[in-house]
């Protein structure tokens, strides 16, 4: 049962990612676009993703206002 | 500048790597970057320790996240200098932190820049050229899905989640973009590299973009 009901979450996160694949390439138009499928990260919740994976946190630098002169 | 530029070309990019289910993603691209200075600087490209940087930049935590200057201003201010992979190999989990002799062998960050360079792409553009490959954060939440192509929309500015390695840019076709090296395998992407239109703060990759100084 264990191993069912892991089968079926996994196809169930599969499916919701085939959906988000049909709506990312609506958007691309022309043949350079990226494109979405299925790949390693498919059988993973949007939130297993990002808790996984989008782990990364940003300290803003100051704005670039180009070389001093000694530079 | 040059039309089309890429670090890669100049063997100064060490090889795609798989960060697994660890979430160190700001450790590869700091890593990334520092290997990358030292080969423009003349020395042969060597690949240094992500897991040292995992395990001993105590500002950060492990492979539950970190940021990029946080690891840098500590690999700044300890002097601490990395080892080679070989030395201290990759585990995926967070370890204990192993100290090495300040006579041994490795690789010391003299200093390092963080900036804004959003609206600013084309002088981030120099930057990169003139400085090497530039550590950067992006929103990469619809990279999930990402086969390959150029990444042109659903990459939001200001939420920054992940981090990557900026190698080089291709301004020569319709759609100009940015070469990025990204950490999570080969079989992902292009040969595990991102390509990011070029204008527009697109994944917010110019908003938090940080070079290395050895």
């Amino acid at each position: 049962k264990l191993h069912s009901d892991y089968y079926h979450r996994r196809r169930s996160y599969f499916e919701n990612s085939i959906k988000r694949h049909a709506y990312l390439n609506s958007f691309s138009t022309d043949k350079d676009s990226a494109k979405y499928g299925i790949n390693q990260f498919s059988d993973l919740s949007i939130n297993e993703f990002r808790e996984l994976y989008l782990t990364a946190t940003a300290e803003t630098g100051p704005p670039y206002s180009g070389l001093k002169t000694e530079e | 500048l040059p039309a089309k530029f890429d670090w890669r070309d100049k063997a100064a990019v060490g090889s795609v790597q798989n960060q697994q289910a660890c979430g160190g993603c700001w450790a590869f691209s700091v890593v990334g970057a520092i290997e990358s200075v030292y080969a423009k600087a003349g020395q042969p490209l060597k690949q240094l320790s992500v897991q040292q940087v995992i395990d001993c930049s105590y500002k950060n935590q492990g492979c539950n996240g970190g940021s990029i200057t946080r690891a840098l201003s500590w690999l700044k201010q300890t002097r601490v200098k990395l080892v080679k992979q070989s030395e201290y190999p990759y585990k995926a989990k967070t370890g204990i932190c192993h100290l090495f002799s300040q006579s041994h062998d490795g690789v010391l960050v003299k200093d390092f820049a963080a900036h804004d360079f959003s609206g600013r792409e084309e002088a981030m553009m120099g930057r990169l050229v003139e400085w090497g490959p530039l550590a950067v954060t992006v929103d990469a939440v619809s990279w999930q899905d990402y086969l390959g192509g150029i990444m042109q929309h659903h990459c939001s500015c200001h939420h920054a989640n992940h981090a990557v390695l900026v190698t080089g840019y291709d301004t020569t076709g319709d759609v100009p973009y940015w070469i990025v090296q990204n950490s999570w395998g080969t079989s992902w992407g292009n040969e595990g590299y991102v390509y990011i239109k070029i204008g527009g703060n697109v994944c917010g990759i110019a908003d938090s973009v940080t070079a290395v100084f050895l």
